[in-house]
């Protein structure tokens, strides 16, 4: 699962 | 979402608008670094590949759409609409010196050995030194437009504010991403120096001209 490390930012 | 977040990524807006207005309205990129938005292009599309695979807010979602889209409209300004006034002969940075250690490094020093995470990191790397081009520039000219000063001003903003963002987040979430913080630390200290001139010239209503 990609993401899995919060990429939430820009 | 934290205030410093926020104005964050609206001082990136802001510097990007602002630079597409600035060519748009003099019909010109003169004193623009093309390497440099060519190198901004590719880490806003190594970045967010994750438009495909995931979603995270309708905020997040267009913010990136925002930036891939502005990226490119700055690209075909620079080489395509207005390339008779982009200044090539002084835009001479040598991008491989950045791209490939930054390539390297993503390899080497990453959260994931995985496609789509290496090339986030390629991202995070390649940001923190795609403004050397242009500060080269400027420092091959001795001079920069006050509105692209403006434009940088705002850039190196950016970054500057996320760092008070990940020291927020540190507190109140207990989350920190050290990929992000040492590239968005060696980022902002690529600008102080330009930030010194920028306040002690510009904000003085003074052209931004170094000494010869």
């Amino acid at each position: 699962e990609y993401n899995v490390y919060g990429h939430d930012e820009l | 979402m934290n205030v410093f977040r926020l104005t964050g990524d609206l001082s990136h807006l802001a510097a990007i608008i602002i630079l597409l207005l600035k060519i748009w309205k003099t019909r010109s990129c003169a004193g623009i670094s093309g390497k440099s938005q060519i190198l901004f292009a590719v880490v806003f599309t190594s970045r967010y590949l994750d438009l495909l695979t995931s979603f995270i807010s309708l905020y997040n979602t267009s913010m990136k759409v925002i930036y891939i889209g502005c990226a490119y409209a700055t690209l075909y300004f620079v080489y395509m609409k207005f390339k008779a006034t982009y200044d090539g002969n002084h835009d001479t940075f040598r991008v491989e010196f950045l791209l490939v250690p930054v390539g390297g490094l993503s390899f080497l020093v990453n959260h994931d050995f995985s496609p789509l995470e290496i090339l986030w990191t390629f991202s995070i790397y390649l940001e923190s030194v795609a403004i050397l081009p242009q500060l080269f520039m400027i420092s091959k000219t001795g001079e920069a437009e006050t509105i692209t000063t403006h434009y940088l001003f705002f850039l190196g903003l950016y970054r500057a504010l996320y760092l008070f963002n990940w020291i927020w987040r540190f507190y109140f979430e207990g989350f920190f991403d050290m990929i992000a913080i040492v590239a968005g630390l060696v980022q902002t200290i690529l600008y102080c120096d330009f930030f010194y001139l920028y306040i002690t010239k510009v904000l003085k209503g003074k052209k931004l001209s170094l000494p010869a």
